[in-house]
């Protein structure tokens, strides 16, 4: 007979527990927001009351699984900071702008001013998400040739390898779905993972 | 019902641009591996129309390896007291019975050692089977033959000048 040991219950902090939060967006709008965490990754985290600029993003690796980066603060430079997305998430449209308007010096008063401005996407939803997006200059290169563009996904990559029981992120460039009359973005997709038939001479033989 | 895809997820909002998918051993069909392509179908484009072959992403959907270190699971049970330690018990059994059946075979040879005759496969039984063909000479088929004596050969002297 041996003493019976008794499993130690998880310890929780109330810190560690996702909580819904409130926010308002559009100005008025009151809206309840539930974290979720997948894969490790926590979306939809409430943000800290002071934004930290050396706050920690995650990253994905060539077969899609999440890799947290710190930035860091070396001779007054940010290392690994924050990524940035020029402007692939802006709508550019012309703004015109008459003589009266601008009252420039150099303007001949019947002429008319264009200037091209880039309109900044939505971010009430794409700000929730700590995974780095997916811009045309991620894409790679696939095809036996690596000729061919791998638009619109940036991750996984060709030929790498998912393992059983973890999980992984496909990105893709969101703007690349654009309905070609309207110009507008489609608002849904759906992902599919299909069987491909391997020939006998590829069996066995990719770099594991 | 598009025609090789075994997994569809359901619509998502184009604007998050990724979705997370555990891979589930189920996939796999029973084999060590198997090579997938992932697509992304846009909700313009109808299922009818739409080819996951044609614009996406091949890459391989593995076992892994199983790497002989206590998960988490184990260690609770562990901690419960739980072990499953069948492996520790065939291990131990088999050089023990052995050891066992060793002893056994040696106190029955000992009991048993007074019947036992190993007479005729002894030395003195196998040297009576020993049979001497003794001298040539005396053998009743060469008795007979006469057989010279070197000295006996005829021998040639040199012949002289004279000859």
């Amino acid at each position: 007979a041996r003493e019976v040991i008794r499993p130690k219950a998880d310890k929780e902090t109330t810190s560690e527990e996702l909580k819904p939060w409130l926010r308002t967006i559009y100005s008025t709008k009151a809206e309840i927001v539930t974290p979720t965490v997948i894969a490790g990754v926590t979306f939809s985290a409430k943000p800290a009351a002071t934004p930290d600029p050396l706050e920690p993003w995650v990253s994905l690796n060539k077969d899609g699984s999440p890799k947290t980066i710190k930035p860091e603060l070396k001779n007054g430079r940010t290392k690994n900071p924050h990524p940035e997305y020029s402007t692939y998430f802006q709508t550019a449209s012309v703004r015109t702008f008459s003589y009266e308007e601008l009252k420039a010096h150099n303007m001949d008063p019947n002429d008319v001013y264009e200037e091209e401005v880039f309109i900044d996407e939505d971010k009430t939803y794409v700000s929730l998400n700590p995974i780095i997006r997916c811009t045309p200059e991620r894409y790679f290169m696939k095809g036996s040739a690596n000729d061919i563009s791998s638009q619109p996904f940036c991750t996984p990559r060709e030929n790498t390898s998912w393992k059983v029981g973890k999980t992984y992120f496909v990105s893709w460039f969101t703007r690349f779905f654009e309905d070609e009359f309207s110009g507008e973005v489609v608002e849904n997709v759906r992902v599919h993972l299909s069987y491909v038939k391997e020939k006998a001479s590829e069996k066995g033989f990719h770099k594991r | 019902d598009i025609p090789a895809t075994f997994f569809s997820s359901e619509w998502l909002k184009n604007v998050d641009g990724m979705y997370g998918i555990e891979i589930d051993g189920d996939w796999l069909q029973g084999q060590y591996e198997r090579k997938i392509v992932v697509s992304v179908q846009p909700s313009n484009i109808p299922d009818e129309e739409f080819n996951p072959l044609e614009n996406g992403v091949l890459l391989y959907m593995i076992q892994g390896s199983k790497v002989s270190k206590y998960s988490k699971e184990e260690l609770a049970l562990q901690d419960a007291g739980i072990s499953n330690d069948k492996w520790y018990y065939v291990a131990l059994s088999i050089p023990t019975m052995v050891i066992f059946a060793l002893v056994c075979i040696y106190f029955f040879l000992h009991y048993n050692g007074k019947y036992r005759d190993f007479s005729d496969v002894t030395q003195a039984a196998l040297g009576k089977r020993h049979r001497v063909l003794g001298e040539v000479s005396k053998m009743k088929k060469f008795r007979k033959m006469k057989n010279h004596k070197y000295s006996e050969l005829p021998s040639y002297n040199e012949k002289s000048s004279k000859q």
